[in-house]
């Protein structure tokens, strides 16, 4: 089963929980409308310590050297990037839009956040997405239970401090409920 | 438990370890 965390040695830095990477891309033409989302979906590498992480994001492209319509899925393990886990079916994300140059500072401070445990919210959070897109770039924090206003505000609040955003920055929360109609 | 928290700077630290290539 690839969905178990891996294995750390005795030397290095243990996360709080272990992440799965993954990758998609939107395929243009014929293929890419038969192949579903699901399909679309390609596991990069696992980590569980914070050497793990830096020894697989120190091959991987930056965001902003991936082609449009590329994107990264940061998760913890055992849940899966999609509306349909069990985890992410009563969530929701904040979405942040970026103007072109700023994403892949945002998507390192973004993630660096995450795995250090930053947001303080408990077992609320599920992932994080970067897409890159034509005209600009979004960045996406997955949250269980979109219901929970204080969890969703102090979120919030975390990823502005984070990601260094100025006051007039847009940020929208999305149930994925929403998302789904 | 204890939740385990690191900060920014210290990841950044590790990430020339030796162990992280």
């Amino acid at each position: 089963e690839v969905l178990v965390a891996p294995d750390i040695s005795p030397d290095e830095h243990k996360l709080q929980y272990a992440y799965a990477l993954w990758y998609s891309k939107r395929n243009p033409g014929k293929l890419g409308a038969l192949l579903s989302y699901d399909q679309n979906l390609k596991l990069i590498g696992r980590f569980a310590s914070v050497e793990q992480f830096w020894g697989l994001y120190s091959h991987l492209s930056r965001p902003s050297e991936l082609n449009t319509h590329t994107d990264f899925h940061l998760f913890k393990i055992g849940i899966k990037p999609m509306w349909e886990d069990e985890a992410n079916q009563r969530g929701g994300k904040w979405v942040v839009r970026l103007r072109k140059g700023l994403v892949s500072r945002c998507w390192e401070n973004l993630i660096l956040a995450m795995l250090g445990e930053q947001f303080m919210v408990g077992e609320e959070i599920c992932g994080a997405v970067v897409s890159i897109r034509f005209q600009e770039d979004i960045i996406c924090l997955w949250n269980k239970t979109a219901s929970d206003l204080s969890t969703t505000q102090r979120i919030r609040d975390t990823l502005r401090r984070v990601l260094h955003l100025p006051p007039t920055a847009l940020m929208e929360y999305k149930t994925h409920n929403d998302s789904l109609k | 438990g204890t939740r385990i928290v690191y900060e920014r700077a210290f990841l950044m630290n590790l990430r020339n370890s030796p162990i992280s290539q």
